[in-house]
Parts: structure tokens; sequence; C-alpha cells
């Protein structure tokens, strides 16, 4: 999957990817404070092409600790359960579902919203392909606003940019790539050869989606990301990140 | 009644000196959970005597009789709706000039006969066509279409076709093996995404009981089980011909937990085989709760008794004590309803006030009896108010009546004013299954509260779009009329209480798309739509009609159901089909009514028994197998005057 992570202090995007194996679960927003959790499973393609697995997220998991609901987002439907009733939807119909403090805005094969207790919110939005397709499969995009409210206990791939880092960048340069600049980027004492990229925003436009520029980290986000991308890899939809 | 070479052969090898049928077709389109059934015979007296040829139809109780056609040598009878009144004057004349005859509806359990005899002369022959419409009510996850075939006699070309049209797709189609192991490999079904044709076509041999018998092992029931698919939870919302359906049966949620207090009749008539078959099924029912679930039973006769004074959870010590309990009851004595009902009100209250029963729970009490009160208050009306006053808005009621000694009216109207529903049980049938199969109806309700709205000024004429619950398995329904718009989808919302959650859902509509598809379709039924919309609307105001509190609102429910069954060609308690020659004889098909039952009460709806008056025109003669005593001869003015209910015209 491709990530977007947008710095209002710099008014900078900075994107990464990672691509670990299919099954694997990785934590985007781990709130102990709050207590919820983000979680996205990887799903692999249908098959290897041009030698290489890609990998989407085919379930995004939101765990409200407090109340234990869990809101399990799949390509195929959406589940909620909190641990004695299991009610589940599918993509098929818009429907506006509310537990307490959780509510749950489904549109119509389009996507979903999730809010907890109104100040922290996940949308999750669906990418169908054909089903035929060789390769392709369906596969889920997670956007998580940059105003949510979390605690300050929050980290993860995504929750640990709610302390938006100080982040330098110079030495900007042609790259090989003569549409891709390259430069310098200084975040978290740590250098970086970043490159000139971007990725694609499908809230507004689901098929074609919009451009969002932004400065590429390579290795997995190595050196922008807490620690190792692995670190992020949790035993199951509901875990909250074990950091050292 | 065209016969292939084949079946010519067949019928003159089995033409004798007697009555010979050469056809016998059923045909059943549904579409969309309606459906349309025609049944045609042809039949030949081939006898040298002028003679008796009966066409006897079972059909569903609840299907309306839509229009019935009769041809004698060529000479039409046409059949049309008509208010009751109307259609009785009319019968009247013609009666009074010798140009009438009879049609017979009967009562049987969930069938009711429409029966027809006509005497006629030799070498003749004469076609029969009757259409009845119903709707498909989902049980248990499937909509079963029942056909009782009975041709009597073997049939050269016998024939049943059912198509179904489902625009969302059918997810199955079952048709269990209910007329026998002879005809178990005879009936083909062939099925694409939307639509589905079954067909049992035996040949003659194939129809004999033995392969030398002469007579028809054809006799039973042929069901045809199906569902349909569902992409969301949502529900279906089908527009066609101006008029709207919207099907909602979702799944894949947890079920409500439950409060259940079992009211059980233990008086003297429950002796032997009806007290069995309850303990048998109380046994499965009990087995069936939960830890999440309470619940208690009570069990009545002139005195009244409580196995726990309190509910109590489903917790497996106390599910085996009470079977224990359920096992040792010994029927004797009389029967006190109104106060084994107002204990198990009592119960519910008590533990509703003690905080014991979950917000979201539901709370009702399921009665099983099979008399009418004879200790305490017997007076049905006041047991009714009663139990009005006493229950609360989150409290239902749902009644069984078994066999035919029960006011099933006075049971099913207690269910109805307090959001519940009846069922009659059926004594001398598996009575066990059939209480087994209700509470598995109603075992897993799903959610609460369900309102299914649409924009204002998008639809009119709406059916009964507030429903206390849902229940697993089955639907809700609700239809209307679409109102002229500018836009071409129509939306309707959805709202409903989970266990724990609340849900707003929406489900949206092309106005024109599925009458585009149904053109396409040569098996469909076209107005489905519009005629669905009013069969649930007569039913509606039968039921509303028969709780009606002022004799004012009840004329106005009754001037209602009358246009509308008149408009749509429907036979109701308040219409009849007359049915017309050419030269102006006429025949009348009144709807029947329910069995007499004990020996005090009488059908709610204050309608006498049907009787059938006939004078035979020279050459046709239409008669009854009703016992002379019943034949009237006069005109028919008695009416038995029920002390219950509000009397207006038609009563």
């Amino acid at each position: 999957p491709h990530f977007i992570v947008h710095l209002p202090r710099s008014n900078m995007d900075v994107c990464f990817n990672i691509d670990s194996k299919p099954g694997h679960i990785l934590n985007l927003v781990s709130d102990s404070g709050s207590g919820v959790v983000v979680n996205s499973q990887l799903i692999g393609s249908k098959r290897v092409h041009k030698g290489k697995l890609n990998t989407y997220f085919g379930t995004i998991s939101v765990y409200y600790q407090p109340d234990g609901v869990s809101v399990t987002v799949s390509t195929s439907s959406i589940a909620m359960t909190d641990g004695r009733n299991n009610h589940s939807f599918t993509w098929g119909a818009t429907a506006e579902i509310t537990q307490h403090g959780l509510r749950i805005s489904i549109v119509k094969n389009s996507h979903v919203a999730i809010t907890v207790n109104n100040h922290i919110q996940v949308m999750v939005l669906l990418h169908r392909v054909w089903k035929k397709h060789p390769v392709n499969v369906d596969f889920l995009g997670v956007y998580i606003p940059n105003n949510n409210q979390y605690s300050p206990l929050v980290h993860g791939l995504i929750g640990q940019f709610a302390r938006d880092p100080e982040v330098s960048l110079y030495d900007i340069h042609e790259g090989l790539d003569p549409l891709k600049k390259e430069a310098t980027m200084e975040v978290n004492g740590n250098k970086l050869l970043v490159t000139r990229g971007w990725q694609k925003d499908y809230r507004q436009d689901k098929r074609r989606g919009s451009n969002v520029y932004c400065w590429f980290i390579h290795n997995s986000g190595k050196g922008f990301i807490d620690g190792h991308y692995t670190d992020y890899i949790v035993p199951d939809l509901n875990s909250f990140l074990q950091m050292p | 009644a065209t016969l292939t070479s084949e079946e010519q052969e067949d019928f003159e090898a089995i033409r004798g000196d007697d009555i010979t049928v050469k056809s016998y077709r059923v045909e059943s389109r549904i579409t969309s959970r309606f459906a349309h059934t025609t049944v045609r015979s042809s039949v030949v007296n081939s006898g040298s005597k002028a003679q008796s040829i009966g066409f006897n139809v079972q059909i569903p109780k609840q299907a309306f009789i839509t229009n019935f056609t009769m041809t004698v040598n060529d000479i039409k009878f046409v059949g049309s709706v008509k208010e009751k009144t109307v259609a009785r004057n009319l019968y009247a004349q013609a009666r009074a000039k010798g140009m009438a005859a009879g049609i017979v509806r009967a009562n049987s359990q969930d069938m009711e006969t429409f029966k027809t005899e006509v005497h006629v002369p030799p070498n003749s022959l004469i076609e029969f066509e009757l259409h009845y419409q119903e709707m498909m009510h989902r049980k248990l996850g499937f909509y079963e279409h029942s056909l009782y075939l009975q041709p009597g006699r073997l049939v050269p070309h016998f024939q049943v076709d059912v198509y179904i049209f489902e625009p969302n797709g059918i997810s199955s189609v079952q048709i269990p093996n209910t007329l026998g192991a002879q005809f178990e490999e005879l009936v083909r079904v062939t099925q694409t995404n939307d639509k589905a044709h079954v067909v049992f076509k035996p040949t003659l041999q194939q129809q004999r009981k033995c392969e030398n018998c002469s007579d028809s092992a054809i006799d039973g029931t042929f069901i045809v089980r199906y569902d349909v698919k569902r992409d969301s939870n949502s529900g279906e919302l089908q527009v066609s011909d101006g008029h709207f359906v919207h099907f909602f049966a979702p799944s894949n949620f947890s079920p409500l937990p439950k409060n259940i207090v079992f009211v059980i009749d233990v008086s003297g008539s429950m002796w032997g085989v009806k007290m069995k078959q309850t303990v048998e099924a109380m046994q499965a029912i009990l087995d069936d709760l939960t830890i999440n679930d309470r619940f208690s039973i009570i069990d009545f006769n002139h005195n009244v008794r409580c196995w726990s004074e309190e509910l109590v959870h489903g917790s497996s010590f106390y599910i085996e004590d009470a079977k224990n309990y359920v096992q040792s009851i010994k029927p004797s004595g009389g029967t006190n309803i109104n106060e084994a009902l107002m204990r198990a009100v009592q119960m519910l209250v008590k533990a509703s006030n003690r905080g014991q029963i979950e917000t979201r729970s539901v709370s009702m009490i399921i009665l099983v009896s099979d008399g009418d009160p004879t200790v305490g208050e017997i007076k049905l009306s006041t047991i009714q108010k009663n139990v009005k006053r006493a229950m609360r808005e989150d409290f239902s009621l749902f009644s069984l009546g078994i066999g035919f000694d029960v006011d099933y009216d006075f049971l099913e109207r207690i269910a109805m004013e307090n959001r519940g529903m009846a069922q009659r049980i059926y004594a001398n049938h598996d009575a066990a299954e059939q209480l087994r199969s209700f509470y598995r109806q109603v075992s897993s309700p799903l959610l609460r509260k369900i309102i299914i709205e649409f924009p204002e000024d998008s639809v009119s004429d709406i059916t009964q779009n507030h429903f206390d619950k849902y229940f697993s398995g089955s639907e809700l329904v609700v239809a209307g009329k679409v109102l002229p718009s500018e836009s071409n989808t129509l939306t309707s919302f959805t709202t409903a209480s989970a266990a724990s959650l609340d849900i707003t859902l929406e489900t949206e509509a092309d106005t024109a798309e599925l009458d585009a598809e149904l053109a396409k379709q040569q098996h469909s039924f076209p107005g489905f739509a519009r005629q669905m919309w009013a069969y649930i609307t007569i039913n509606q105001l039968i039921s509303e009609r028969s709780l009606a509190p002022t004799a004012a609102k009840k004329r106005k429910i009754t001037q209602r159901i009358m246009s509308l069954a008149v408009e749509h060609q429907f036979v109701t308690p308040l219409t009849a089909l007359l049915v017309e020659g050419d030269d102006g004889e006429r025949l009348l098909a009144d709807s029947p009514r329910d069995p007499k039952h004990g020996c005090c009460s009488v059908p709610a709806n204050g309608l006498t028994p049907s009787k059938v008056v006939y004078q035979p025109p020279p050459w046709v003669l239409m008669t009854t197998t009703a016992p002379p005593s019943q034949v009237e001869t006069g005109p028919r003015e008695e009416q038995i005057v029920p002390h219950h209910i509000n009397i207006v015209d038609n009563d």
C-alpha cells in the first residue's frame, strides 16, 4: 500500500510504500489513551505480476476498547461486533448505524465513515475491480483526517504523525528520472534522500483519483517513520501497538 | 384442451361410459412474491346419459379468487366480482326467473374448496377455468407456493407449470417430495438467475396408482419453495405500473434477547394427544432458549399456576427443570384464559419494573389454548379489553389455537391488538411440529421498531409501514402508489433498532426499469405491484374492520374494502363472484366462513355461513354437496348477530 502523510506545519505531503506479506496486519493508529485502534490487514493480488506480488488493504478494523466495539470493513462487508452481538452490512446499501458513541455511515458501493465519540474519524473507500481481472483484486483505501483528537499516547504508522514532525528539505536537484526531482530531507534527526513524485487521493474521484504531489521516502518509510515498518505488524485486528 | 396425438390415444383408451377429464392444467405465475394461479379443466360426458360433472379446486385460504369462467358446449359463463349485496340481488333476480345455480366454497384447514357441479347432457364438453391470486409470505427463510392437486381421475393431459420471476434473482428453488415416491423424478426445474420454471407433467401411465389401476395417484399438495437473492440488508424496492413494493428481509444481525412467558392451557379438553404434542413441542422449544433469554411457564385450567413466579435465565438448569415440570402436567378442569393472561402480563411488568428486562430485548407472551374460556371472565370482549389495558407497548402476545373448538378469531384479535400474531394448530396433524415451527418463526427477533418511510410527495396510499418487530427468516412488505414526479428514482428510508445499535438504511429504485424488464418476460405477471398493493391494503382493512371501535368507522372501512375489491376483482368476505351466461343465467360464489367452533361463539365478521341456492335451468344444473337441510329455498335474510362487534352494512 501507498501512504501519504500531510504535514500541516511544513505544508508538505510525504509518501512511502510498505510492501509486506498478504495476511500481515499493520497498525495505523494505536491510541491507548482514548482506547482507539485502527489496523489494516493486507491482501495480495491474484498472482505475481512483473516479478512482484502487490499487496493492498483488504480489511480495515476500527476498535473502540471502552465499549468493546469493533468495526471490520472488508471489500465484501462491514461487520460490527461488541463481543456479544454481531451485525453485518453489505456495500450494497446506504446505511447509518449508531451504537452509543460510535457512528458508521455507509454510502452504497462507495465508502464508509466510522466516527468514534465525534472526535476520531476514519474513512474507508472501496475500490472494486473487474471480477475476472487476471491480477487485480478489490481493495480498500483508508483516509484519516489530521484534526482527529487523539490522546498524547497515540502512535502507529499514521497515528505518530498527529505530532507534526519538524521537516527540512534542501538540495533539491534533478534526479535520474528528469520528471522526478530529488532532495535531502531532515526529519527526526535523520537525513534522507527523497524523490519528488505523486500519489493518488481517490476521495473526490474514485475512478481516476486526484494527484497529490509528495516527497517519496524509500525503503518502506525508513527514517521517516519511527523504527522499522515491521514494528507495526500486530497479531490481530484489535491489537494495540506494543512499542518498546 | 387440444391434446397431442399421444394424449388423444390415451383419451380414447380411458374414454368409457363415464365422465372423462381430457385435460387438467394448473399454471402459476409468480412475480416478486405475488402469484396468479389458473386452474383449467376440460371434461367430457362420454356416457349416454346426462350426468353431473364436478370441478373442485382447493385454494389456499389467504388467496383471493379473481375469476371463474365455465364453458358448457360452447356456451360461456363469465365471472365478475361485485359487491356482495349487488351480486346477491342480481342472483336473486335470476333465481326468481329460474335462471340461477350455485357454487360452493367451503373451508378445510389451511385450504378452502371451490366446488362446482354441472349436470350435462351426453357428449357434452365442459371447460372450467378458475383464477386466484395470493401473496407469498416468507417464513423460516422461504416462500412456499402450494397447489393442491386432486384431479380425481386419470387425465391424458395433466400439467402443472410454476413460473417464478424475481427481479433481484432467485437463490434457491426446492420441490419437496410431497406427492409420493413415484413422482419424485418427474418434476423438472429450470432455473436462471432471475427466473425459474417448474414443470410437473406425468403421463397417464405415470398417474396410475399401480400398473393396471384406473385410479389416479395424484392426490396431495404440490409445493414449490424458493427464496430470493438479497445483496444488502436495506431491502428491495420495486416499482411497476405506478405502484411500489418494498421488501425488507435483512439477515446478519444478532438476535435480540427474549423475555417469554409461555401460557399453556391444561384444561380437560387438552387431555390425550393434544397435551402429548404440546409437551413434545415445549421440550424442543425450551431447548432453543439461550442464556440471554428469560422465561417462565404458566399453566392454567380453572386455576392458574406458575412454574416460576419470576422470569429466569435460559440456563441449562432452569431449562431442565421447566421440561420436567411440563412433562408432569396432567390436563383437567375448565379454562380460565383471562386470569392466566393477566398473570403473564403481571410477570413481565414486575420484571420490567425491577429492571430485569433489557431495554432492547423483546418481551412476549405465547398463549397455547384449545378452547373458549369457561371459568372466571368468559366474555371474550372483556378479556380482550383486560389484556389490552394491562399490556405495555413493549410486550406482545402470540396466540396458538389448537383444533376447532377454540374461537380462533378471538385469539387472532387479541394477538393483533397486542403486536403479535396468531396461528391455528391442527390437532389432527403433527401438532408438535406445527407448534415448534411457529415458535421457530418468532424465536429470532432481529429488529424492533421498524419504520419504512418515503420522501414527502413521492408516494401515497401506503400500506402499514411501522412494524413492532422483525423476525429472522420472515419479510416485511410495504406497498403504495408512486406519485408522478420528474425524478426517475424512488427512495425509501428504513429505521430500526437492533441489539445494541440503531440503523437507518436507504434504498433506491428506478421507476421505469422493472416495467421494461417485465415487458420482456413471457411468463411474468406484469400487474403484480398493483394487485399486491390492493391485496395488502384489503387484508389490512379487513383486520382494521374487525377492531373498529365505532359503527361509522366500520362502515367507512367496509366501503373502502368493497370498492377496492371490485376495482381489483378480488372475491373477499365483502364481495362475491357473479358468473353470468349469455342468456342471463347466473351463479354466485360467496366467500366461505371459518368452520363453526364451540357452542356459543360466532364468526368474528358476523357473517352467516354461506349457503347455496339453486334453481336448475332446463339443461344445466349446478348443485351443491351441502346437506339438503342447509340448502335454502327462499331469500336469505336472517343474520346471526354477534354480541361483541358493531353491526353495520353487510354484517
